[in-house]
């Protein structure tokens, strides 16, 4: 029923000549080959990223060209990390793990990405995560645009052991960014390293930790500069599309990597 | 009285097939794309086998035996090359994947 691959309507328009056995072995088959247990059934609140149709109109076997769509550079690192991989996942993070800390000098936020998702056979090349920084209008923002004022720098860690008692966690430094405040822009991180360890070598994974390091003498506006967190901003309704985005880049050993229509072509 | 043409049966070929995946309502989990041209093989492979008809040697040699010997069927008009098709979809978590799923589409046919 409400389990199989073909809903209803599908069944009736097609599949009435078939037994329910038949039918279920089909649906069975089909989602293996889609590497599904069940038919998905999102929610009409589903959020698909704009990165993630990005990544399909520029590295898709199939995707039709359209203006400007495949065109548009998404960095050399992304095409690095598609040349290796068949499988790109995205992943939210879970907001009732975080633990924003802000203080004078930085803004702390711990996430926690759940990649069980990421099946055993499928082996993860590269990882990035990518963050969004919006930028500050504010009536002091013109005379500081060009100034040591607006720079901020965001560095990614990897929290290998969790903070006891007030202290905080052991951690290692994946990424580091030097970043002006006058811009709207997605930063991309490599923290391949972490999610490699979590994946390919079965160790825990306690999630990262994004420290925005602010200017010396910035306000409560400036802070709000990166987005890692909905509370720091108003605006609800961006927050679906601009919220931070872990990009995992995997191979499952069947098939073709990914390549960008241009290379396509050539081959 | 003239004789009643014989039907000339197509030799193998490919033919169209489009899969439009809000035809089985999954466009509701697959984000794009809509659908995709998959194609199938479909037609004759007649003895003596032609060169464009993409045999082997093997179908060439069953071809022959069945020319003379029809217990043994003739060779299958059979995908020869296939090419992936990437699917952008939502899985059953709602996480957002794009995969290349290989063999997907029917780039030629051949008599093997």
């Amino acid at each position: 029923g409400s389990a199989g691959l073909v809903p209803e309507q599908g069944r009736r328009k097609y599949a009435a000549p078939l037994s329910q056995d038949t039918l279920s072995t089909f649906e069975a088959r089909l989602l293996s080959l889609f590497g599904l247990k069940q038919r998905p059934s999102p929610s009409r609140s589903a959020v698909v990223p704009r990165y993630m149709l990005d990544l399909f109109a520029a590295y898709s076997a199939n995707a039709e060209p359209k203006h400007g769509a495949g065109k548009r550079s998404l960095g050399r690192e992304s095409e690095k990390s598609a040349s290796r991989a068949n499988t790109i996942r995205s992943f939210h993070h879970d907001e009732s793990t975080e633990e924003l800390s802000s203080h004078s000098a930085k803004t702390t936020q711990r996430f926690l990405f759940n990649l069980s998702s990421i099946p055993r056979e499928e082996f993860v090349t590269s990882a990035e995560l990518r963050i969004y920084r919006e930028q500050v209008t504010t009536a002091a923002n013109s005379s500081s645009n060009n100034s040591s004022l607006g720079y901020h720098r965001i560095n990614i860690h990897e929290i290998m052991k969790p903070g006891l008692s007030f202290k905080e966690p052991i951690t290692r430094l994946l990424d580091t960014r030097l970043v002006q405040h006058s811009l709207s822009k997605w930063e991309s991180f490599d923290v391949s390293p972490a999610v490699l360890r979590w994946t390919a070598e079965g160790h825990a994974n306690r999630g990262f930790v994004v420290e925005v390091v602010h200017p010396s003498s910035a306000d409560r506006d400036y802070k709000k500069h990166v987005r890692v967190s909905r509370s720091l901003h108003d605006s609800e309704d961006s927050w679906p599309q601009m919220r931070p985005l872990l990009v995992t880049y995997s191979h499952d050993g069947k098939g073709h990597v990914l390549h960008t229509r241009q290379k396509r072509q050539a081959r | 009285t003239s004789k009643p043409k014989k039907k000339h049966k197509a030799n193998c070929r490919r033919h169209s097939l489009y899969v439009d995946f809000s035809d089985v309502g999954w466009n509701d989990w697959i984000v794009a794309p809509p659908g995709y041209h998959a194609f199938y093989c479909q037609g004759e492979c007649p003895f003596p086998l032609a060169d464009h008809l993409n045999s082997t040697n093997h179908a060439i040699v069953q071809t022959l035996v069945n020319s003379v010997n029809s217990n043994i069927p003739k060779a299958c008009c059979v995908p020869t090359d296939l090419s992936p098709v990437s699917l952008l979809y939502l899985d059953e978590y709602e996480r957002v994947i794009l995969k290349n799923y290989q063999d997907m589409v029917v780039e030629g046919c051949g008599c093997r």
